[in-house]
């Protein structure tokens, strides 16, 4: 990676969209914004707050051709945006000729870009690393986005590792006097090496793992639990309720969480609309009450599972839900009925969650894997870390 | 929209190269007839190639002219030579 030189004196950042693009309606920019400056937010202790109007650190146009800082953009393709660093006054600005896009392979992802250029805002530079955010080259629409070492390891330089609970960004009201309080922290407690059972496990729209569990969630790192967890999940996702029943990330990068009859779809941290609606509204042919949810690897459609039953769901089918579901969950060769949580990982191998017992599903053979230990694991030791607890279940008699 | 020209001439790369930090800015106004000496002008590729992943050739090759027109950020890739980007 490489610095400017320049950063910002405070961590809590204000910014606005003083010119929005042609294209895009105004709250889907506002969330992909808000989405992009979350990326800085997850390693460091940055917050971005939107304002509306008045003194801002970072003010944001979609601007076209010459517009008054003396370096003109280059229509569709070449130049996509530029940015300034903070020393220089942060702004960013668009090229309001690329045709901005969300969650699509078409046209140019406006996360993507907006992500690159608020790392200038914040006074990093361009870097080497071809497969950084901050390499200057666009790399095409990236579904499943996660920040490089490199990236993390340059704001981190600037602004330090996180060390606060999570406060939300854009949480606040769009003022700068936020209230002067800090969630309360959730003790860290070990009783998830007790009881290892979970209500649902999910990734971020930033490749970010999470296990939730009452009203508790977890973030985990490859192999534990990360330092300072767990948090509430009404501090984690603000409107969310305990005891969910299942949880996905899909294509699109929104979050959705189901509980009873009811879901609710959010952008990274953040509700993404009016929620929760039925479920019987916004997935047609799929039962309430569910037991787990996940997007397979192997189609990336998204399978529901309920009781001894599993449903496939394709948003862009009409009707959604084939009538040949529900089919059996024994089609998935020695995965158990009646699951507490199903995932398809960032190593690409999907999961499935039952008690305090996983599997690992071989997705080419669909079956569970067989390897040394045998599946199902204990989840306390492979999943949460928990020391002294068996890595495997052999000789488990239930 | 106006499509922005791929860059396919040594005038457009010298400009690209000036653009993004690797020539000094006055090689960016195509109305003078700045001289670049020969190395200065194998350095500022080089240096291209070598943040670009590419093979280090000082040749204003095909493969680098392909990468010189792919989209990208405005910001320079050598920052702190020059006028940077000030806002005046």
């Amino acid at each position: 990676y490489a610095l400017q030189g320049s950063r910002w004196r405070v961590k809590n950042l204000t910014y606005k969209i003083s010119k929005y693009p042609k294209r895009l309606k105004r709250n889907d920019v506002d969330a992909e914004i808000a989405r992009a400056f979350a990326v800085w937010s997850e390693d460091t202790d940055l917050t971005f707050t939107r304002k509306t109007s008045g003194p801002v650190h970072i003010e944001i146009k979609f601007v076209e051709s010459e517009h008054g800082d003396g370096d003109a953009f280059d229509g569709q393709g070449g130049t996509l945006a530029h940015a300034f660093f903070p020393v220089f006054g942060g702004d960013a600005h668009f090229d309001d000729a690329e045709l901005w896009t969300i969650g699509s392979p078409r046209g140019t992802n406006l996360f993507q870009v907006a992500a690159h250029e608020f790392g200038h805002s914040l006074g990093l530079s361009h870097s080497d690393q071809s497969s950084a955010l901050m390499a200057p080259f666009y790399r095409g629409f990236e579904p499943v986005f996660k920040l490089d070492e490199d990236d993390k390891a340059a704001i981190q330089s600037l602004y330090g590792r996180k060390t606060s609970q999570l406060t939300p960004t854009n949480a606040f009201p769009p003022t700068t006097h936020r209230p002067s309080y800090t969630p309360p922290k959730v003790p860290l407690d070990d009783s998830i090496c007790k009881d290892s059972k979970i209500d649902t496990l999910f990734n971020s729209p930033t490749g970010e793992t999470y296990a939730f569990k009452g009203d508790k969630y977890y973030k985990l790192t490859t192999d534990s639990v990360e330092d300072g967890y767990p948090k509430l999940i009404s501090k984690g996702w603000p409107g969310l309720p305990g005891n969910i029943d299942a949880a996905f990330t899909y294509k699109n990068g929104k979050t959705y969480f189901f509980k009873g009859t009811q879901y609710w779809r959010y952008q990274g941290t953040q509700m993404d609309g009016a929620y929760p609606k039925e479920i019987s509204e916004g997935f047609t042919g799929i039962p309430d009450h569910l037991d787990a949810a996940m997007v397979w690897g192997g189609n990336g459609k998204i399978y529901f599972f309920k009781g001894s039953k599993f449903w496939r769901f394709d948003p862009s089918k009409r009707p959604p839900v084939k009538a040949t579901y529900p089919k059996p969950i024994s089609n998935w060769e020695g995965v158990p009925n009646n699951l507490d949580a199903a995932l398809r990982y960032t190593n690409g191998y999907t999961y499935f969650f039952k008690g305090d017992k996983y599997y690992r599903f071989h997705d080419a053979r669909f079956a569970v894997d067989t390897a040394t230990p045998a599946f199902p694991r204990p989840t306390a030791h492979w999943w949460f870390g928990c020391k002294n607890t068996p890595s495997s279940t052999v000789g488990d008699h239930q | 929209a106006a499509q922005s020209a791929p860059v396919s001439s040594t005038t457009k790369a010298e400009i690209y190269l000036s653009q993004f930090g690797y020539l000094p800015a006055s090689a960016r106004n195509p109305e003078n007839s700045g001289l670049q000496d020969k190395r200065t002008w194998v350095n500022a590729i080089q240096e291209f190639q070598s943040f670009a992943g590419l093979n280090i050739t000082g040749e204003l090759d095909e493969e680098t002219m392909k990468l010189m027109s792919l989209p990208r950020c405005g910001v320079r890739d050598r920052v702190g030579t020059g006028d940077g980007r000030s806002k005046r």
